[in-house]
This record gives C-alpha cells, structure tokens and sequence, in this order.
C-alpha cells in the first residue's frame, strides 16, 4: 500500500524541501517508486530538481483549480523511479481563489486517489505556513513528519502545530498521524542542541499509548548533520546524490531513508 | 534624528530576530538610546530578551488595537538604554480584526510618532510574511535592512521582497529605503557562499544611481559568523552579551552596529 508523508512546519527555513527532495531521491535510488509533489508557490522543490517553472507546463496550480487537468498532465519524471508534480508562484493565488468553494480542501485528493497505486511513497512538500496549501496536503496524507533545527528558537511553535495536525486530525482526516521528527541542521557538539533533542525524545516518551495523533511518534535517527553540501545542491538542480553522493549529508539521508524503507516492510 | 530600521525578510530562519536583538543590544552597550519592537505573533525577540508573553501586560498587539494604549504603556526596560515593546500570541488575530479599518497601516506610527526623538535607534523584527505586521512596521521605518543566508535556496525570494519594498515606497512610506543586507550564519569556507555573496555585491553595484530605493544598498560587513552561541542564548532569555560576549557571534554583530552608529554619525 502506498505510504503518503507531508512534511509539515509552519516555520520557515527548517529543512523540509531539503528533507523532501533528498528522502525522495534516496528511496527512488533504493528502487521504490516515489512522488514528490511541491505545495509551495516558491517551488523551491521544483527547483532544487532542476524543474524550470517558465517551461514547465501545467503545474500543482492548474491541479487543483482545473477539474480538468489530471495528475499525469503535471508529472514530470525527473529520476528513474522518481516523478514530481511541480508549482509555481501562481500557487500563491490559490487559496484566495478557493476560498467560498466547499470541496477546497479537497481538490489535491481527488486528483491523486484514482492514481496512488503506482506508488510506494508520494511525499509532499509543505509550505511555512497552515493554510490552505497545507490542508490539502494534510487531506491527502496518512502521516506526518515534522523537519526541525534542534535550536531552542526553532523548538518554538511545535505545540501549535502538532495542535493543528490535531485538529486536521478530528476535521479533515482522521487517520492522520505523526510518524516523527527529522532533525535537520543537526550540530551535535552542542550541548543545548543535546538538550533540546533529549526534551523531544521524553515528549514523545510520554505520549506513549496515548490516543493523540502524535502516540507513536519519535525522533527519526539519523539526524541530518548540517554540511554545505546539502545547501550547494539545489543551485545546479541537483539532489546531493547527484552532487556529492558520500558527503555527510548524503550519508545521512540516505540512511534515514533506508530505515524508513525498512520500517514499513517491518509492518 | 532618530533613526528607524525594519528588519526584514519575507523568508524564514534567516536571521531577522538574532540580528534585531544582537544589534540593538550591542548599540545599547556603546551608550545610544535604542527601541527594539517585536511586530511577530511568535513573540521570538521578546522570548530572546527574557520577557514572558503570559505576565507582561500590555503589548504591541493593545498598542496597535486600541486607540487608548500609549506606547509608554507596553514599553519594558530590558538593559540600560534598551527599551523593548514585546508582543504575543494574540498578535496573529490584529491583521483580520483590523481588515476593514481604512488607516490599518498607520496603526504603530500613530503611537511612535510622538515619542520617537526619545531614541536614537528603533529597531523593528518583522514577522517571516509581507502582511499587515510588515507593512505597518514598513510605514513607521526609514530604512530597511534585509537579514539573508548565503545560500542558494535563501536567495529565492529577495527579487519579490524588493518589489515589495518598491510598492511601499510609492504607497505607504516614499522615503523608504534598503539600507543594505546583512548576512547571517555565514560560512566562509564554503565557495558557493562566496559566490552568491559576490552576486549580491555585484546587484548593488549595478544599481547605484538608480533611483531604486536599493541604490545606496550594500551587502554589510562583517557578515555574522555561523556559531552556536547565537541559538543558546535566546533560550536563557539573554542577548549574546550576556550569553558569551567574546564568542565570534558577539565579535561580529558588535563590529557591525559599531559601523553602523559611525556610519550614521559620518552623516
Ligand atoms: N543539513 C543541512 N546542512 C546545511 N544546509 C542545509 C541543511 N538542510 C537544509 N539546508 C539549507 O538551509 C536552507 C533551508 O532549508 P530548506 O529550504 O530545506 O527549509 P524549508 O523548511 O523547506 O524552508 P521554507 O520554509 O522556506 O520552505 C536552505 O538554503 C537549505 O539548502
Ligand atoms: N549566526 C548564527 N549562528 C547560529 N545560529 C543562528 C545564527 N543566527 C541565527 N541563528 C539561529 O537560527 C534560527 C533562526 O534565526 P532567527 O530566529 O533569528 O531567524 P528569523 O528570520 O527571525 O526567523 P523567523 O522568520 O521565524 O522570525 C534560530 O534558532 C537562531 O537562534
Ligand atoms: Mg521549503
Ligand atoms: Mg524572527
């Protein structure tokens, strides 16, 4: 069965396209079949795979606006074994567009559910923000992972949003789960980013057995150490297994990856 | 005269509330008068200074909201010469209670405007979005400073931001202004940093004399070196001046707002 992750985390600049892009085009390399789709106007998914949106065509936008168009009029094949469905900055215009119609929160499932079969993994992109971008994704997807910076500043907000996967939870989809946390950025000289990673463990410690949607939650491991590599690669359209396919970060995620692939053959 | 700075960047986690706390503090140690204000509903650059959302009274949310509230009713002394006007949760709700209101934009400088030769500096931390937070902090503002990463993906964007900072100057502010960028967790060993720094400086260049309101712009030095110091301090509620005021993130933003002060007084 198809396995469907968003990555979540309405602040900005904490590793989710990074995280999207690379486990994606790990699995793919694994020889899963995988999708990644970009739900943010500033397509910097689409970017970091080298997708140009001036040329591309239809996009995410014309998706979920068009009852017409189909998911395969948007896919692009950018790998073997990896599609993606694209955006551009007119997504931004969506949810505005949107906004008096019934089904809004819909129009990304209705597109995807005639077609999920042919993947092992669709992953979405999410943008820094809980609008309506994000609840679409959140309606299509069975789990969550939450991309985070092990900072006491970046830690801010994870109560709001596991809040509002709670209540996406009860609204939207109620099979909704937080599957964990991808430590992103990760310096493990520090002794507060110790310290923050150990509260996030002993929250979702004592969680356990609990009927929150974030009950079984973790923190995913490897962490994803911080090196440049992984923030060099989308200026050539590159995932870092293109460009430095045994740097630390690509060690990183596609170990992360590979127990991610593992777990689920485990069920 | 008072000078007047919105830190700025529609992007997230780059940087904006490290530099707004660091530079005002550092401004406050070399004796100017300075006013740091908190425009984010997440309440980051208050948290960083210590003060806590849930005790403190009034805030820029009352001062924005109510025509009663003075500024002198939410201003917090939080160093010697260091005035801070925090702000909370509630916050997020001011910009659809305030939607139909015809003077939405005005709503901080109305309550600065008396007060303002009070300080030589007022700094003011936007929140990672261009709505009507930004845009009332962009209508009280002289200058704009533009907190960036060196990175590919962290300079998507900045082409939208400066439009923005284009529309506010022919709307709601003409003596508008982007002072400069200032980068942050920088890492100069990385040669695709030093490129897209070299890009930046050599955009400036090409725009001086225009009569954009980034013609006098420039990337500022030094740039912030990336040291983990900056993400521990906010967490103890201290400015890196308390925090580790030898560390090289102190060196770097106390030469900074040391060049900034001689700057001004050059003029
Ligand atoms: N492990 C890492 N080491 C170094 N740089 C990284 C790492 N992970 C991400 N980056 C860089 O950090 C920046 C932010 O990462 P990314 O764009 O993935 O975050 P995001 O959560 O998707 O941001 P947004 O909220 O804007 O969508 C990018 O410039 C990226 O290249
Ligand atoms: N030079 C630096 N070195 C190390 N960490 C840093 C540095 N500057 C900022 N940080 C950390 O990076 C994270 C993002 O910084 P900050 O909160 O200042 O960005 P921001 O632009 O204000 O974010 P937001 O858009 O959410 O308001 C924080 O955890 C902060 O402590
Ligand atoms: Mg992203
Ligand atoms: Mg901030």
């Amino acid at each position: 069965a198809t396995r469907v992750i968003a990555f979540l985390n309405q602040k900005g600049g904490v590793g989710k396209t990074t995280s999207t892009v690379n486990i994606g085009a790990a699995m793919a390399e694994a020889g899963q079949s995988v999708c990644l789709v970009d739900m943010d106007p500033q397509s910097h998914l689409s970017l970091h795979l080298g997708i140009d949106g001036e040329t591309v065509g239809d996009t995410v936008y014309e998706l979920m606006l068009d009852p017409e168009v189909t998911l395969d009029d948007v896919l692009v094949k950018v790998r073997p074994n990896l599609m993606c469905a694209p955006s551009r900055i007119d997504l931004a215009a969506l949810e505005s567009e949107l906004v008096s119609q019934p089904d809004r929160h819909q129009r990304l499932i209705q597109k995807f559910t005639p077609v999920m079969d042919q993947y092992d993994y669709v992953l979405l992109d999410c943008p820094p923000s809980l609008g309506l971008l994000t609840l679409n994704a959140l309606a299509l997807a069975q789990e969550v992972l939450v991309p985070m910076q092990g900072h006491f500043l970046a830690m801010q907000g994870v109560g709001k949003l596991l809040e509002t996967v709670g209540l996406v939870c009860q609204g939207v989809n109620p099979d909704l789960k937080v599957s964990g946390v991808v430590l992103c950025m990760y310096e493990k000289q520090s002794m507060h980013v110790r310290e923050v990673v150990a509260d996030l463990d002993e929250f979702f410690e004592s969680n356990r057995g609990s009927d929150a949607p974030w009950a079984d939650a973790k923190v995913l491991r490897p962490a994803i150490r911080k090196n440049i590599k992984l923030a060099e690669a989308p200026s050539f359209g590159q995932t870092i297994f293109d460009y430095a396919p045994w740097c630390p970060g690509a060690l990183d995620y596609r170990t992360l990856a590979e127990r991610m692939i593992q777990e689920r053959s485990g069920e």
